[in-house]
Formats: structure tokens, sequence, C-alpha cells
């Protein structure tokens, strides 16, 4: 389960910063993974006591308005990236990078897919450059997609295009990139404008180590 | 695979290298106390005060399943709010609450009534959270037996260790900040969070 508290001394109405809270959902908390399953009980509360000197907040187009969401979003993506970085038994910090896609809700469709994938969260976890899942999980995602305009690259090296392997595929950089803990993995289906980033961690041992004893 | 991937550590190797210095919000105060409801030996809830005049936003799981706290908060936020007599949050973890039919509301009520009592704020203005095992009736008295205890000790600066008492399988208390300059004055804000497992929020 996730809770998430945010307080902030700003003066500003309920229904706005109930806006400015909405405007930052899609890109921060509802873009991590752990394990793909959503809690009964997951909460935020973002409450803004109204004791700051500063002038009130009572436009949302004013330029107060958009450094606060601004600042807002900040805290709840640091907030969402620790989660994630908490990730049971996890032991590397993953970021997908879906670009190309036919739309923005494809895109986190197939970002989604990925890091929710046992498959490509395993391969992470034994170091294992295996592009070949992330072709998996972006076909069985249901977003529109090519084979033979895909691009799959790991940091910044092209593992696999137009339908296979990249010709400059180096499995001995590929190795050596995947011991880092921090990973990006880029897909570019080739399609359109949509894009998405999503966060998620890989699924080791500890996993099971943890939910197999968390009982009543 | 098998051969190369690591145990988990008791703390996340992930992990930021420490909490952060979190400035004081005016009108926030908080307290951190031992209830007992699962955990032993470590605090396990936290109560945060809120001044009158604190305006208060929302976002909650979308599950078809979700918690009695959960369905308690969207009805306290769904109307108009009267921010005149300040507001009020409780977190317990340990029991998440859910899945206990009648006997759920029962105990989010106790636990709210207990807080607006304590702190003489509209029980409406009381929101509540639990996490932990599903399935299991929330023994609330454990939770109302201290709440006298942790309204004597709110203080301003006490979010870090708010966020060490929501905390269940996390291996590090979570915090986060960021401040602005403003016409006549600075904001800022300053948020805690729990989260390590059955995390894949789907949140409105």
């Amino acid at each position: 389960t996730m809770l998430v508290y945010i307080f902030t001394d700003a003066k500003i109405a309920p229904e706005m910063l109930q806006k400015l809270l909405n405007g930052q959902l899609a890109s921060t908390f509802n873009a991590i993974t752990v394990d793909s399953d959503t809690s009964t009980s997951d909460a935020l509360i973002l409450a803004a006591t109204g004791k700051t000197t500063a002038q009130p907040i009572t436009d949302m187009r004013s330029a107060p308005a958009r450094r606060f969401g601004k600042a807002l979003g900040q805290v709840m993506m640091d907030l969402a990236h620790q989660v994630v970085r908490d990730g049971e038994g996890a032991t590397k910090f993953v970021e997908v990078q879906v670009t190309g896609a036919a739309n923005n809700n494809d895109a986190h469709r197939v970002a989604m897919a990925i890091a929710n994938s046992p498959l490509v969260k395993t391969a992470i976890a034994g170091e294992d450059a295996n592009w070949g899942r992330v072709v998996m999980a972006v076909g069985k995602s249901g977003a529109q997609a090519d084979r033979d305009l895909l691009t799959i690259r790991f940091g910044d090296m092209v593992l696999a295009e137009n339908g296979w392997r990249a010709p400059s595929y180096d499995e001995a950089a590929a190795s050596a990139y995947m011991k880092r803990d921090h990973l990006v993995v880029g897909v570019d289906l080739g399609l359109g404008r949509g894009k998405r980033t999503v966060w998620t961690c890989d699924l080791t041992h500890g996993y099971i180590d943890i939910n197999a004893d968390y009982r009543s | 695979v098998a051969k190369t991937t690591k145990k988990a550590k008791a703390v996340s190797p992930l992990a930021p290298e420490s909490f952060p210095e979190l400035p004081v919000i005016a009108g926030a105060e908080f307290a951190a106390g031992a209830a007992g409801v699962k955990y032993q030996g470590r605090t396990d809830v936290m109560l945060v005060r809120l001044a009158a005049g604190t305006a208060i936003a929302g976002a909650f799981t979308k599950s078809s399943t979700r918690a009695a706290s959960i369905l308690d908060c969207q009805a306290k936020l769904s109307g108009k709010q009267e921010t005149g007599q300040g507001a009020a949050i409780i977190v317990n973890s340990g029991n998440a609450n859910a899945f206990t039919g009648k006997n759920g509301q029962e105990s989010v009520d106790k636990v709210t009534g207990g807080v607006a009592s304590a702190l003489s704020i509209p029980r409406d203005r009381v929101f509540s959270s639990s996490t932990g095992v599903i399935g299991e009736p929330l023994p609330a008295e454990r939770i109302t037996a201290v709440i006298g205890q942790l309204a004597g000790k709110l203080d301003a600066g006490g979010a870090a260790d708010a966020a060490q008492a929501i905390m269940t399988t996390d291996t590090f208390p979570k915090g986060a900040t960021a401040s602005f300059e403003a016409e006549g004055g600075t904001i800022n804000i300053v948020g805690i969070a729990k989260g390590s497992g059955m995390i894949a929020p789907d949140m409105a």
C-alpha cells in the first residue's frame, strides 16, 4: 500500500488545490509500479494550512499557481521514486521510456506492460540485457505496435531495431550496462507522438522472502 | 538468473543517503506513537493536527474493493469544505481495515471520533488511513487508547517521526520538500510517504 501526506502553508481554496493535485497524478504516482498490484488502501491527502505570509493563489493561470504546481509535482515525483526505490527486494531502479506510440494512452499501456512484466523484471535482476522480453511485453500490452518499426534501447545502446537485433549490438557493453543500479529501458514504437515514462524496480528473491512471510 | 539475483537487504540498496531536512509548515503538527496494532517495539500510529482554515484535497485508489477508511475520506471530501475548525489525519500501520464489512466503517468512526473528541474538531474533518493485513477487523480500541497521548505531544517538527510511524515493510522513511518565493513570502511544501509492496497505484 502507498500512503502519501503532503502539507503546504500556501493559501489556496480546496477546489483549486484539488485541480493542482489532479494535474500531477498521471506523471507521478500513477506512473510507478513495484509489483503490478493495486492496493485497497492507497491514499494521498494534500493539506494547505494557509499560514504563509505570501499572497493567496487564486488563479490557475497565474505565475504563483504554475510555480506551486511545479513544486508540488517535484515533491510528488520524489516521493513516488522513493517508493519504487524501496520496492520489496529491489536492487535496481528502472526507468521505462516509451516514445513514438500512436497516442499517450498507448504509450502508458506499453510502458506499464514492460514495467509490470515479471520476465522483464527478473531479467533485470539477473543483469541480463534481454530485449526479447521487452518485445514480448510490447506485444501483449494491447497497444498498437508494429514489430518492424520497434526500436529498443538500454541506456544509450540500441539493442534491437526494424524487427531484429541491431547490427551495432555489443553483448559485452550491454552486460556491463546491466550491472548499474539505475537503468533506462527505451522503446520507440515508430508510429506517432505518444510518449510516457514510468518507473519500476527489478524482481528478486527478496520479494518472495518478504511476501511469503508477511501474514497475519 | 537464480545464481546472480541478490538477497534483499535490511535497508534497500537504492535508499537515499539520508532523510531530508524538512521545513516547518506553520499550522501543521505531528505526533507518532505505539499502539501495537501489528508491530511491537516501534511506532505504528501517526496523528496530524491542521490549523483552522486548512484546505484539503485528496486522491484515492480506484480499487473496487477499497478499504472503509478510503470510502470515508472520499465521502468527507465530496462536498463543500467547512474549513473553519481545522482538520486532522490519523494513520495506523499493520491492519488495512479493508474487507471487514460493517466493522470497517464502525472502526473508522471510532478512530476518527476519538480524534475529533481529543482535538475538538468535527468528525467529518478527521481523515484516517490504515495499511497492512486485509480482512481482519481493526482493533480500533488500541488506537483510540493512545490518541490522548498523541494529542499531548503534537509538534510542528515531528514530520520525520510521523514518516517512520506509517512504515510497514518499508526499509526507510520517505520525505521530500520544495519551497519557492512568492509575492509576500515563501511557500513551503513537505511530503511524507510509505510504500514498498502492493504498489501499482491507480489513483483518482
